[in-house]
């Protein structure tokens, strides 16, 4: 009886963690810098007693009270005919926004790539990042990308290391409509530049780039039960 | 009429103890990243009449404990939080969402009566 109560108590606490029971992940995910160093800065001010909005979240310059930093769950596309010949990686990204919570209002989702240390010289100058949202259901495994099932939304020419995009808009259309969440098409295009001099192997660096690539979502969400817009520090 | 004022020693008076929570005594070290652990403290003590006053007491502690001393079936006045300060978690759901949040009223850091 005395183990069903703590149970209970357990569940109930873990409510408030907006958690409906307590999660057992296999592994550990690496936590990325800017959450490190939020948490960092929250326990440092706690230690010296200064006074913190929790509802703010300076570092990004939005108001927000629940950080998450959602994986890629997308995959590698390898067309049997390429998009375009210089065509150096394709990749769906997907991200989950089920955890969100419907009394939670979305401030901030910013899209991280990164490209690896490397990137501009193992691919060259002559790089271009397209990304695109996709409109339309498909097959998994089966996807070509055609034009008005995807919609351009950036193109970044010679990119490198690490980049970030404002998808607040998007990812409020995918949190309010989650059947139109089909995720995004990531494009890398490679252009030989012969006359550069540069032994330029394509092939190897794509691979190397497809290593490499991280990608994310920084989502910050407010939750109004916990920030009321009224509520005046002391 | 005189009222009689009870003694109670000074390490039997209301005041903050420490409580240091360590998340892998819960089990929750399997989700939470960090911290490992945190000092909620708690509070514990007697608030006897003759020391509301000076206890960080509330008006409602001073009336109640001076009802107590009238009448002893009244319940004496309770040691609680006064003070309460947040504290920040990381931790990992089942999507492999890595969360930061921000839990208020989560450390003690006052007690009265």
């Amino acid at each position: 009886a005395l183990g069903q109560a703590v149970q209970f108590q357990e569940y109930v606490f873990l409510q408030f963690l907006d958690l409906d029971k307590a999660p057992s992940p296999q592994k550990f995910q690496p936590v990325p810098y800017i959450l490190k160093k939020i948490f960092q800065d929250r326990e440092a001010a706690a230690t010296t007693g200064v006074s913190q909005d929790l509802c703010y979240v300076k570092e990004l310059g939005v108001r927000g009270n629940v950080l998450r930093f959602l994986p890629d769950q997308g995959f590698f596309l390898y067309p049997k005919k390429p998009f375009q010949a210089s065509s150096c990686l394709q990749k769906l990204l997907y991200f989950n926004l089920s955890a969100i919570k419907e009394r939670e209002q979305l401030t901030l989702a910013q899209l991280g790539l990164d490209l690896g240390p490397s990137s501009y010289y193992n691919l060259g100058p002559e790089l271009e990042l397209a990304l695109f949202l996709v409109q339309e259901p498909h097959v998994w495994g089966q996807f070509t990308p055609k034009p008005g099932k995807i919609f351009a939304l950036q193109s970044v020419p010679w990119p490198q290391g690490a980049l970030r995009f404002n998808l607040l808009d998007v990812a409020k259309d995918w949190n309010d409509n989650p059947q139109k969440n089909f995720g995004l098409f990531l494009e890398i295009l490679v252009k030989e530049d012969r006359d550069s001099g540069v032994n330029f192997q394509p092939e190897d660096a794509c691979t190397r780039l497809r290593r490499s690539l991280h990608a994310s979502l920084l989502v910050v969400t407010l939750n109004s039960d916990q920030c009321h817009p009224s509520r005046k520090r002391r | 009429a005189a009222i009689p004022v009870p003694k109670a020693s000074c390490k039997n008076l209301c005041h903050r103890h420490q409580l240091f929570i360590n998340f892998r005594d819960l089990g929750w070290h399997k989700w939470i990243i960090a911290p490992k652990g945190f000092m909620a403290n708690y509070c514990h003590g007697d608030c006897p009449f003759s020391l509301t006053v000076s206890l960080n007491s509330s008006n409602y502690a001073f009336m109640q404990a001076l009802m107590q001393a009238v009448d002893p079936e009244t319940p004496q006045a309770v040691c609680i939080p006064s003070k309460l300060s947040p504290i920040s978690m990381l931790y990992q759901d089942n999507n492999d969402n890595v969360i930061l949040r921000h839990y208020e009223d989560m450390v003690v850091d006052e007690c009265g009566c």
